[in-house]
């Protein structure tokens, strides 16, 4: 069964299943440790004491030492903990960057970072649409929103500025020391989200092609020398103790954006990702109408409308076809195709009558390709070329006769003169 | 009655040439 399609062949609403997009995906990262190897501290709380400072080697050069940025998205399994770790800071702010490349345009719901270090004191989420040429503000946490990132603390969100990042210094808090979570949900707090079928600027506001997100302070404990949230945003970099950000999953939850008319993303040729699109539509995520369907224009499914693009009539005369706005608003926003290219002597919008000089054969039906016959006016007897399109009456000079003015009419007979062909029997 | 069709050798084309259809 075609999910795209009812049991009666009807299109509906069909949606790509909901995934972790960034699963298997690779990250680039701006700093790694382990290269070369070094040692890294961290505290870890445990009941019997409530501070402990540990300390470990990063090689990249030894998988069990290792932390490359392939942790942050591979299997997340509770018994066996991968976290990616970036080198030793020595200041503050200090900026570390995941970026993620979907691939394709997924329609996301949220992003979510697991730490194996405190979260950090600030940190900046960005989205690309157009395959990281361009990157626009998605979320910022801290507990300096003006100072960081110039920005209100938990502004609010209205009808008007749905697709405005906000600042919150939720999440920002030290502990937990380990295992702290940072999820940042697209749609929540924003009006239009209950009625998201009908809300373009928030359907654009879900679209990404990349996330990146920007790691900008970290946040030390005390016992590790940290001056904590206190510390100055906006000054310049301060000598830190050495610290690091470490992720244990990186996770971007959301469905391949095909607009309602493909039900799943595969891989084409090239290995890239695109839609199987249904409901006569085509593009990389169904985004435009495939050729010859162009009756209405294209549209996103909803849940009430399919929106499938519309076969243009052409009564299999024509193998193109355009839309027409005027006429399509002229017809109620019925039909708005236009058939090009008209073959078999038939013309007009829907080649649905015969072109000049030819006239329908009512033997047979407008789609058959002799359906349209040459008038085969006289050369002599007939006064034009062009007989009526609907019977194949010939217009016939005075006292001439039949379907092509082959004939004399009775009390006629034919002349000498080519210009009168019948002259009256005195 | 069924008239006879119209016999384009009884024509007279001195003056009508351009309306000669070829095969005449």
């Amino acid at each position: 069964l075609d999910p795209c399609y009812d049991d009666n062949g009807a299109a509906r609403r069909c949606i790509p299943e909901f995934i972790n997009a960034a699963f298997g995906k690779e990250v680039q990262v701006s700093s790694t440790c382990g290269r070369p190897p070094s040692r890294s501290c961290s505290i870890v709380e445990r009941e019997e004491k409530p501070t402990v400072r540990t300390c470990q080697i990063c090689d990249a050069s030894d998988p069990r030492r290792a932390h490359p940025a392939s942790y942050l998205t591979d299997l997340n399994s509770a018994h066996n903990l991968t976290c990616w770790q970036s080198e030793n800071l020595h200041t503050s702010p200090h900026n570390v960057t995941l970026t993620l490349s979907l691939g394709k345009k997924f329609e996301i719901t949220y992003v979510s970072l697991q730490f194996c270090s405190p979260r950090p004191e600030s940190l900046a989420i960005f989205k690309s649409m157009d395959y990281g040429k361009s990157w626009t503000p998605y979320q910022f946490y801290s507990s300096q929103c003006r100072r960081m990132y110039n920005r209100p603390n938990k502004a609010v969100i209205t009808k008007q500025n749905e697709q405005e990042a906000l600042c919150t210094d939720g999440h920002t808090e030290l502990h937990p020391l380990s295992g702290g979570l940072i999820a940042f949900s697209t749609l929540d707090g924003r009006p239009s989200g209950k009625d998201f079928d009908n809300s373009p600027v928030l359907q654009d506001w879900v679209t990404v092609t990349d996330i990146r997100v920007v790691f900008s302070r970290p946040q030390l404990p005390r016992e590790l020398g940290g001056a904590g949230r206190e510390e100055e945003a906006g000054a310049a970099p301060a000598t830190m103790p050495p610290y690091f950000y470490a992720v244990g999953d990186f996770q971007v939850g959301g469905r391949c954006k095909c607009n309602g008319h493909a039900s799943r993303c595969l891989k084409d040729k090239e290995g890239k990702l695109v839609c199987d699109c249904k409901h006569n539509t085509e593009g990389p995520e169904c985004d435009r109408c495939k050729p010859f369907h162009y009756d209405r224009p294209w549209q996103r499914a909803s849940a009430r409308e399919a929106n499938e693009c519309l076969p243009c009539n052409c009564n299999l005369h024509a193998r193109r076809c355009r839309f027409n706005m005027e006429l399509y608003k002229l017809s109620g926003r019925k039909s708005g195709g236009v058939c090009m290219n008209c073959r078999h002597n038939t013309a007009g919008r829907h080649c649905h009558y015969c072109k000049e000089g030819f006239y329908r054969d009512l033997a047979r039906p407008i789609t058959h390709r002799r359906a349209c016959k040459a008038c085969d006016c006289h050369p002599v007897g007939a006064a034009g070329k062009t007989c009526n399109q609907t019977t194949g009456q010939c217009p016939c000079k005075d006292g001439v006769t039949g379907i092509t003015c082959n004939r004399c009419a009775k009390g006629y007979q034919q002349s000498r003169s080519p210009v009168a062909p019948c002259i009256k029997i005195p | 009655e069924v008239m006879p069709t119209l016999d384009m050798t009884l024509f007279d084309w001195t003056d009508y040439e351009d309306m000669k259809p070829a095969d005449t």
